[in-house]
């Protein structure tokens, strides 16, 4: 996927980011549309950006409890912390933004592995 | 290069074998069966040359060390695949030896002869899934085989210096490799 021709347009409420819906219409280009976050900025209220933070919880950038956690669509605290480490993780340039470079490699297909500390199921025992 | 948590690795005294097998039940029809398995073969074939592990296939599914299959959706191990890109596959660490892949994919083993846009190599996701069944978690390093994604029409097989340093402090090195074969592109990109 590249951004080459990216809009400014900010993702619509009337479409639906899942990674996990398996409906044809979605199986394209899974997370595609966050293109649609370059240059987002803190504080802003951002439809479907929800999603990313879902995306950044999966992989291992947001520690917190998936229960407990309230995937809101506010880019706060909680989503540049992620992306900074991100960013840090994948020796992306660390701007704590959502630019080009840090979108594009976040909608490249990749292994379902955590980046962090891989998940308990991951490191399961034989038994 | 890094490890899963509690740096797990296969226990079993070095020279290590280890069996694989592929499910009869979780397949895909898009290739052959004899093209699949070669590219496997291949990606196991880049680990045991720098380390002292051989891999061995096994026609006995439910004792092989290694179990490999593509799934669709939901299979059971709380990640479920999301169809076409997104997640290609997943592994498990030491000593679990589970290997899924993404059945949705559009896997590919010739890129020649597979015209598709969104195309994965085969060959490459496996070697990167190998790498966590024997102990390795994600790198940093962007060339390395061990890097999470990988892009489309990709492929990524050889081994970087970041990937075979990593692997080789849990195993040792395999008495034949030898730092000379890799190119030189390789050892000055990881020294600095």
């Amino acid at each position: 996927p590249c951004l080459s021709t990216r809009t400014k347009t900010f993702f619509s409420p009337s479409k639906t980011i899942n990674p996990t819906n398996h409906d044809h219409k979605f199986q394209t280009y899974t997370w595609h549309e966050f293109k649609f976050f370059v240059d987002a900025s803190k504080g802003n209220k951002i439809n479907g950006i929800s999603e990313l933070k879902k995306y950044f919880h999966r992989f291992g950038y947001m520690k917190m409890d998936y229960n407990s956690l309230n995937f809101t669509d506010l880019f706060d605290d909680h989503l540049e912390h992620a992306l900074i480490k991100y960013q840090e993780k994948l020796g992306l340039l660390v701007t704590g933004k959502l630019d080009e470079n840090t979108v594009s490699q976040i909608i490249s297909p990749r292994c379902g592995v955590s980046d962090s500390t891989p998940k308990l199921f991951m490191h399961a025992k034989r038994n | 290069y890094a490890f899963f948590t509690g740096k797990p690795r296969w226990s079993r005294s070095i020279p290590i074998t280890l069996t694989y097998a592929f499910s009869k039940e979780y397949v895909i029809n898009s290739l052959s069966m004899l093209e699949i398995k070669d590219a496997f073969q291949r990606a196991f074939n880049h680990w045991a040359s720098v380390i002292p592990v051989t891999f061995m296939e096994s026609n006995d599914y439910g004792f092989a060390d290694i179990k490999i299959g593509f799934y669709k959706g939901d299979h059971g191990d709380g990640e479920s695949f999301d169809g076409v890109l997104g997640v290609l596959a997943h592994a498990f660490s030491p000593e679990t030896g589970r290997f899924h892949l993404d059945a949705a994919e559009t896997w590919a083993v010739d890129f020649e002869r597979e015209k598709s846009d969104v195309a994965i190599d085969l060959e490459s996701v496996a070697t990167h899934e190998i790498g966590h069944l024997l102990g390795l978690a994600h790198t940093s390093v962007q060339e390395a085989v061990m890097f999470p994604s990988l892009k489309p029409r990709e492929k990524k097989v050889d081994l970087k210096m970041d990937d075979i340093k990593g692997i080789q402090a849990l195993y040792g090195s395999n008495p034949n490799f030898s730092y000379k074969a890799l190119s030189e592109s390789d050892t000055s990109t990881n020294n600095g």
